[in-house]
């Protein structure tokens, strides 16, 4: 995978676009691929929610200039939401 | 304060003792060795005052609970890093013991020193990641350790009342912990701020 794809360009700070928002949530842990593009627009507002609440941001649901210079900001690579499926980061016991 | 699904945490006899070590071969070109061993050694003690855990310091990385180490891009444990900013680091659930760090990132321990706009504090994130490394999730308390993001030439170095009662939930109290101890460095930190 090529790494950048998970983080926004950092020379690139003012041009955030929905997909990089869309990998964004699903690399933390938000949003999980659908191929249903019905339900896309729902899921993704859910997605974006559900990060405004956990981040303690204004709950919107819209990729608002708050929201955006957050998924903007320097972070662990842990993700915020983690399902007991995640495996990378539970690889195994020692 | 957040756990990890199943609540994961490092189960052994108490007190309980936890060794580190640096991967030697993968350390940061922006600080010394002693400089990175003194910032961990601060790191570690932080969470040490409030639980009864100890945390060591040891040569030997193969055999040490946790494997501290600067890698860049692909590093093989499934998670690339991405360069500079973006992530800066990342941490396994208890006990694996693994804890990265972007070695693409401009590391600094004195913002005075290094003026780099996209300078990024390694305390900070290192007591970030040890609570990773005790089993804490990501908290929503923007003034807590374990919330996720980070500001370029930012410190958080500090535990907030949120990370304290988590991972005492899941070790215990340290005897000697007091809370007016810990309200008094939080005071100073937000003056100082």
């Amino acid at each position: 995978r090529n790494p950048s794809q998970f983080t926004i360009n950092p020379s690139q700070p003012d041009v955030v676009t929905i997909p990089e928002i869309k990998r964004h949530l699903h690399r933390f842990g938000y949003l999980q691929r659908s191929n249903d593009s019905k339900s896309d627009a729902i899921l993704f507002e859910k997605a974006l929610a559900r990060y405004q609440k956990n981040l303690g941001l204004p709950i919107t649901g819209k990729p608002d200039s708050d929201t955006l210079s957050h998924i903007r900001l320097p972070r662990c690579g842990f993700p915020d939401y983690v399902e007991s499926k995640t495996t990378a980061f539970h690889a195994g016991q020692k | 304060y957040v756990y990890f699904p199943g609540k994961p945490r490092w189960t052994r006899d108490s007190p309980l003792k936890l060794t580190y070590a640096f991967s030697q071969e993968n350390l940061t070109p922006y600080l010394t060795p002693a400089q990175i061993r003194r910032v961990f050694r601060r790191a570690f003690g932080k969470w040490a005052s409030v639980i009864p855990v100890s945390f060591v310091e040891t040569e030997d990385y193969v055999f040490a609970d946790i494997k501290i180490g600067f890698f860049a891009g692909d590093h093989g444990d499934g998670e690339p890093f991405d360069g500079v900013l973006g992530v800066l680091a990342h941490t396994f659930s208890p006990e694996n013991g693994r804890l990265h760090l972007d070695n693409a990132e401009t590391w600094a321990v004195d913002f005075d020193e290094q003026k780099s706009s996209v300078a990024v504090d390694l305390e900070s994130v290192a007591v970030h990641e040890i609570g990773h490394v005790l089993g804490l999730a990501h908290s929503s308390v923007k003034d807590a350790a374990m919330y996720p993001t980070l500001k370029p030439r930012s410190k958080k170095v500090d535990l907030n009342i949120d990370d304290v009662v988590g991972v005492q939930s899941l070790y215990g109290t340290n005897p000697n912990f007091t809370l007016s101890a810990l309200l008094a460095s939080e005071t100073s930190t937000n003056l100082a701020d």
